[in-house]
């Protein structure tokens, strides 16, 4: 619901990508990159947020947002979004 | 609905299941029970039968077991991951499981194990995750009641492409289907306003509208308030006192955010309203005056919220005060002046000042669509 007027701060902090990680990894299997290919690794992190925004029907900006992280956080099934 | 690659299905309809551990949140029988009933959502659509055995090796083998339980799919600790289920096939595939480290309900405490175990045997039968917010399948937990459940319209088909339909469906024609925002006969049940965002009320679902976004959120009335009914006549904001009202028969409810405001939910006739009147269609605060209309069939009454007393001279017939809109309201909301009426697959932007209609506008339009 819309709170009443507290402002929320809207940065990640390095945990909230690492659980964001976690999640894109389980759901949409992410594969864990080796170490140094950092570039890349950002890259398909970007490209599977992506396909997790377009299923929840979210804005698909590849990019970590509130909407993304909230929907993240909630409780689900544990089963991947995308057949493996 | 979706499948997993190649469609993975069982070939025989005949399947068995065994419940090998149980959780220590809920009676031994509460679980079966639970259990029970998420297989009968299934096998009332399909010719699917499920046999429970107490030993051996059944096709769908059920456990609790909390973080890595000897699947290399670790589960989380509380909330996050509830459950998982494996696509039909030998050994693994079918099994479901259970995170120990959840609480466990039959009701809309921590999680609903009948509700959970219904989506996860949708996986051991061969469905994917749906991107429909309504269907069963849709991956986050949603609380959508604890009687009478319905198994959604998507869910339905998309067992019947894997496995045909059954031939004792009890429910053939009351699957639910998840509105479409854009239907161009598209009708609402109510409407209001909340803390400046609109709330678009259909069937057991409301879209979340933020005045600057084009995408509406749609959410299940019950996942927010599970002692709401799963559908609504009527609703209003009274922001003086930051309190949403909504309204379902003869009763209604105050509600503060996610609280439902002590004392509620008391009975519209607590409001003035006579007896004889069963539920209200329609009500829309007008903060200009302090006053809410209740619309009922062809009239509508007026509530002073300053003195909490129904105004004297009314009932009045709706096509007296507001020629035009027809003889009846699903919803009505107020803002900047104009009342917006909603009749069917039309809206009527009637201002307040000028007392008369301005536009008329298909209801989808408050979608933008």
């Amino acid at each position: 619901l819309p709170i009443s007027d507290e402002d929320d701060s809207d940065e990640f902090t390095k945990q909230d990508f690492e659980f964001a990680e976690r999640y894109l990894k389980t759901h949409y299997n992410l594969l864990s990159n080796p170490a140094g290919l950092l570039r890349k690794s950002a890259g398909t992190f970007a490209s599977k947020l992506r396909e997790m925004q377009a299923f929840f029907g979210l804005d698909v900006t590849g990019k970590l947002d509130e909407d993304t992280y909230e929907l993240m956080q909630q409780p689900r099934c544990g089963v991947p979004d995308v057949g493996e | 609905y979706n499948f997993f690659p190649r469609k993975l299905k069982w070939p025989q309809n005949n399947l068995t299941y065994r419940i090998v551990n149980y959780t220590p949140d809920l009676k031994k029988s509460e679980v079966d029970r639970a259990f029970r009933k998420a297989f009968k959502v299934w096998s009332d659509v399909t010719p699917l039968n499920f046999t429970r055995i107490r030993s051996g090796t059944a096709d769908i083998m059920i456990s609790f077991g909390r973080r890595e339980h000897g699947d290399f799919y670790p589960f989380d600790g509380p909330s996050g991951l509830l459950a998982h289920a494996f696509p039909p096939g030998p050994n693994s595939g079918g099994d479901a499981h259970f995170d120990e480290d959840e609480l466990w309900s039959t009701d809309s405490n921590g999680y609903n194990l009948f509700l959970v175990a219904a989506h996860e045997f949708g996986h051991s039968l061969g469905l994917e995750h749906s991107r429909d917010p309504g269907a069963l399948m849709y991956p986050v937990y949603t609380y959508t009641g604890n009687t009478g459940f319905l198994l959604p319209d998507d869910d339905v088909q998309g067992i019947q492409v894997l496995y045909g339909k059954g031939d004792h469906d009890p429910h053939p024609d009351d699957h639910p289907k998840t509105p479409e925002k854009c239907s161009p006969n598209l009708t609402l049940d109510a409407i209001t306003e909340l803390r400046g965002e609109m709330m678009i009320f259909k069937d057991r679902f409301f879209w979340r509208l933020h005045p600057q976004m084009v995408d509406a959120d749609l959410v299940q009335i019950k996942s927010f308030w599970p002692e709401i009914p799963s559908k609504i006549d009527a609703a209003y904001e009274n922001s003086e006192n930051d309190h949403v009202l909504l309204f379902r028969g003869r009763k209604f409810w105050a509600l503060n955010g996610y609280d439902i405001v002590e004392g509620y939910p008391k009975k519209i006739y607590e409001l003035g309203l006579p007896r004889s009147v069963k539920a209200i269609d329609a009500a829309v605060h007008i903060s200009e005056t302090g006053k809410t209309l209740f619309f009922v069939g062809e009239k509508y009454w007026s509530y002073d919220e300053n003195s909490q007393v129904m105004e004297k001279d009314y009932p009045r017939f709706i096509e007296d005060d507001f020629p035009g809109i027809g003889h009846r309201v699903d919803a009505a909301y107020q803002k900047n002046g104009y009342i917006y009426f909603f009749n069917g697959a039309l809206q009527f932007e009637f201002s307040i000042w000028s007392e008369r209609i301005i536009r008329v506008l298909n209801t989808n339009s408050i979608f933008w669509c």
